[in-house]
């Protein structure tokens, strides 16, 4: 399998990918891939090279066939449909941030606590009563949650999304949550990025 | 110097060191820091001692000591004081989110351009309006910013805080940013991590 931090350096490659096709781009050299996103045309070719795409010297790499190889590999070429957990400021800002849907994670049902939110919506998605998502992600077939609770509910809420039939937790919180060995959890942390950022920085 | 990749692993061994001291843990075996992190055991001995820490055979780690040198490593042992710019969904929860502080990052001001947000508080910090941030910054000598406005606002907004003394952006919209080559940009996305879960799902 291919290592997660190759994987996010191909998340950043597509997403630039996207942006130079709705500008008419056909085709980019590693240098130019590489001056869009950041990463050494280096690490761009060895990426690309890891699952087959080779550029053409002089003319570079076609961006269609980047754009359908990497979403194969990151298996995004298939639509995820997800559940939102905590519809506050993080659960908010994460269903209206347009970068999902061009990952082709859809939003799908929204759950939350608090009756002031029940009956709004977060991005498109209705919020609900927490207490229906066991029930409601089973109707749906929903596998993937977004958990954006306080800390203090992640593992109660995160076991009755399981009791529904996920299996895939994207973790926002700083719980460390305990879950079957069926069950993927990935934990996304801002303050891991505000400490490599601490490390670069010079000193004093 | 470090790959990112092993101080955003530090960073998450570092948050769950602090968990453990809060329970008065005094020693922790690589196996246990993996059980708590979710790290392989192999990879926790490989990270720890790329920076000269190598537990005791039968007692492991003293959590303190590896505290004091991934604080050290990641140099969060020293308070960087940062500015948010854009209090909206995501920048409130990023000023709310306690995890701030543990990696020694403090929110000392915050800027908006909307009226109705000026004068009020994201976490601690006011918000001040957005035309004021370059004399403000240049004030209080904040050289990092968190960028979280709108991305048709990204690239004038970084400007404005590199002309106040910015050179540290961390930058979670999804505009790419031409900075000056003394300045440094990380660029943050959480769609990377669902990518990233995406490969992992099993097929269909
Ligand atoms: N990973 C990071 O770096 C990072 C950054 C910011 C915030 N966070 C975390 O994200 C989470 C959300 O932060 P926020 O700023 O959006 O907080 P918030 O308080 O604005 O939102 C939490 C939401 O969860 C709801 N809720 C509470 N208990 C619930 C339950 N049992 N079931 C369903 N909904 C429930 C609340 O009503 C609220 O709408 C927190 O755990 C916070 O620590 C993480
Ligand atoms: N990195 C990711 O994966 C991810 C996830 C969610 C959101 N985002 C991005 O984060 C940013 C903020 O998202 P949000 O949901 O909080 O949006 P939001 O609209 O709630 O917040 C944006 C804030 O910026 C302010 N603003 C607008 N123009 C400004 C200017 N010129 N100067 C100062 N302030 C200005 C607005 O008044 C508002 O308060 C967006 O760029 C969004 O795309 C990224």
């Amino acid at each position: 399998s291919i290592p997660s931090a190759t994987l996010s350096r191909l998340a950043i490659l597509y997403q630039a990918l996207l942006d130079a096709k709705t500008r008419d781009v056909d085709c980019l050299s590693s240098a130019q891939i590489g001056a869009l996103t950041g990463i050494p045309a280096a690490q761009v070719r060895k990426d690309l090279s890891s699952f087959g795409e080779h550029g053409v010297p002089g003319v570079g790499y076609r961006v269609d066939d980047l754009l359908a190889s990497i979403a194969r590999c990151l298996k995004i070429d298939q639509t995820r449909r997800f559940a939102l957990v905590g519809a506050g400021r993080l659960g908010q800002a994460l269903a209206s941030y347009t970068g999902l849907a061009k990952m082709n994670f859809e939003l799908v049902m929204a759950f939350d606590n608090d009756p002031a939110k029940i009956g709004k919506h977060a991005g498109d998605a209705l919020i609900e009563p927490v207490t229906e998502m066991p029930a409601r992600l089973k109707q749906e077939a929903i596998k993937v949650i977004v958990l954006t609770v306080p800390a203090s509910a992640a593992q109660a809420t995160a076991e009755a999304a399981i009791s529904g039939g996920a299996r895939w937790i994207l973790n926002f919180t700083p719980a460390i949550l305990k879950v079957p060995d069926d069950c993927i959890v990935r934990d996304v942390s801002f303050t891991n990025e505000f400490a490599v950022l601490a490390h670069y920085m010079e000193e004093g």
